[in-house]
């Protein structure tokens, strides 16, 4: 449905437009590491079913590896930067500094009470549904901590919180068309738009009515 | 019956 592949695209235009700030500007000022982080670890747990080769289509098994792959290549990126720009690198890192700990020990805490069946590929699933969904803190206490960020540091935020709110039509409609619901996604999915939901607020203000962005 | 192979969403 129209809801499911438009969340795809722009989770996808999130990662493209990252990946090419970071390639043109070699800056990385605004950026968390620590987040980009948590999305391989995200894309690796979820993704394991890859490795089951009971694939579902093309497109599924495709965009599984673009994620995986894209996620790395950031990674990649930021460490590049560690040496083209050193003194940017460095204030990130020391910007940087909600402790990923007290997402990931949660999470798997959480992963451990809900899940579909306690097999290491449910739990891994769940655990990266819960983890996706906090994911984007260590970059929104950055944000919320400097009160400034680039034009494309929001733009590469806004897709990537409109995907998951693009999935939550997508559930309605195939509740209702495929009698289908998947609770755990649903939930995270549901937690994950609300932790964006002020930054959307402010992006609408600053960004789309014109203005530089700036957080109070 | 919440299979890996019903996980059909990225």
């Amino acid at each position: 449905n129209i809801f499911r592949i438009l969340g795809d695209l722009s989770h996808l235009a999130s990662i493209v437009i990252l990946l090419r700030t970071v390639q043109k500007t070699q800056r990385v000022d605004g950026i968390s590491l620590k987040t980009q982080i948590l999305y391989v670890l995200v894309f690796c747990t979820r993704y394991l079913d890859l490795l089951t080769f009971r694939w579902k289509s093309v497109y599924n098994t495709l965009m599984k590896m673009v994620f995986i792959g894209a996620s790395v290549r950031v990674i990649q990126l930021i460490q590049g930067c560690k040496i083209q720009n050193p003194v940017a690198y460095k204030d990130m890192i020391f910007r940087d500094t909600l402790q990923i700990k007290y997402l990931v020990g949660p999470c798997a805490v959480l992963a451990l009470i809900f899940n579909y069946k306690f097999t290491l590929l449910e739990l891994c699933w769940s655990f990266s549904l819960w983890l996706e969904s906090v994911a984007i803190l260590p970059q929104l206490f950055m944000l919320s901590r400097s009160g400034k960020a680039s034009t494309l540091t929001t733009h590469y935020i806004f897709a990537l919180g409109l995907y998951r709110a693009l999935y939550i039509p997508n559930w309605i409609w195939r509740y209702y068309s495929e009698d289908r619901l998947e609770k755990l996604s649903v939930f995270t999915g549901l937690l994950q738009t609300a932790l964006y939901s002020d930054f959307f607020y402010i992006y609408y203000k600053k960004v789309v009515k014109g203005a530089g962005f700036e957080l109070p | 019956d919440n299979t890996i192979e019903d996980k059909d969403e990225l």
